[in-house]
């Protein structure tokens, strides 16, 4: 028996619209420590992994570690018509072949239950290798948002440079070009406004915009995103959930030909 | 000139 419950809907439809346009279907690996999920796409270009640790959950109980193959926009589209306020309760028999979903108002004055067809979904688990990486930037994730959409008018890539002395986003394209620099913030009062980068080595990675555009419309899952760079390894995008867990986006960059 | 790369070698993946 699986059985999930969370006290607020609004956290799982946040999570659902952050990967649903980038995943069609996955596994929900589901295991006494939580629920995650990993999703590639099709050109293995791009990679979602999402962790909702089982302490997250107001009531958490998985008896033994099962997959559920799902269709991200079906379940995105169930978990929209619940209240944000509402709690959500996943289930699944061991063997069953539905995940149910159960929405309880605030008042408990209305409770709607809905199943979701499980499916087959060919994905395994990878071990996702620990990287070393030369650069982390966290900053406001609705700049990060802003900074991808602003670039995507012009160009296809983004060459991400980052020193010491601050962060270039900059791109290129048949119309023009386009670069904008952010510092270290000085001084802060608001933590969560702060740009903070911290350099082992310089670096400067070429990656695709519509991937980074795709990203950074995580926002809602927290005012500030971390990138990770390294030489060798993919861009790593963070989007942590307080005790909740985190997504996570990796993305390989362009390589010079 | 750039080419896109992909998670392959990073995963293992062949």
């Amino acid at each position: 028996m699986f059985e999930a419950r969370v006290a607020q809907a609004e956290i799982l439809k946040k999570i659902l619209d952050s990967v649903r346009e980038l995943v069609e279907q996955g596994n929900l690996d589901c295991s006494g420590t939580g629920i995650s999920l990993q999703a590639m796409d099709s050109s293995h270009v791009s990679l979602v992994a999402l962790l909702l640790k089982s302490e997250g959950f107001e009531r958490y109980r998985c008896d033994r570690s099962i997959n559920l193959g799902i269709n991200m926009q079906s379940l995105g589209k169930i978990v929209k018509t619940a209240g944000n306020h509402d709690a959500i309760t996943l289930s699944s028999e061991d063997k069953g072949d539905v995940l149910g979903l159960m929405f309880e108002s605030t008042e408990q004055d209305k409770v709607s239950n809905y199943e979701i067809k499980l499916m087959d979904v060919d994905a395994e688990q990878l071990a996702i290798p620990v990287a070393e990486y030369s650069v982390c930037v966290r900053m406001p994730s609705a700049e990060f948002a802003r900074i991808t959409r602003d670039l995507s008018t012009i160009g296809d890539s983004v060459l991400i440079s980052c020193t010491k002395d601050g962060v270039q986003f900059s791109t290129t394209g048949d119309t023009g070009s386009g670069s904008i620099v952010l510092r270290q913030s000085s001084s802060v009062d608001d933590e969560k406004k702060a740009v903070v980068i911290e350099v082992q080595e310089p670096i400067s990675l070429s990656f695709a915009t519509k991937f980074l555009v795709q990203f950074s419309k995580s926002a809602a899952l927290n005012e500030s995103v971390t990138l990770n760079l390294g030489d060798g390894v993919p861009l790593m995008v963070e989007y942590p959930m307080k005790e909740m867990g985190y997504v996570r986006f990796y993305l390989a960059p362009k390589l010079s030909n | 000139k750039t080419k896109q790369g992909n998670l392959n070698s990073f995963f293992g993946i062949k």
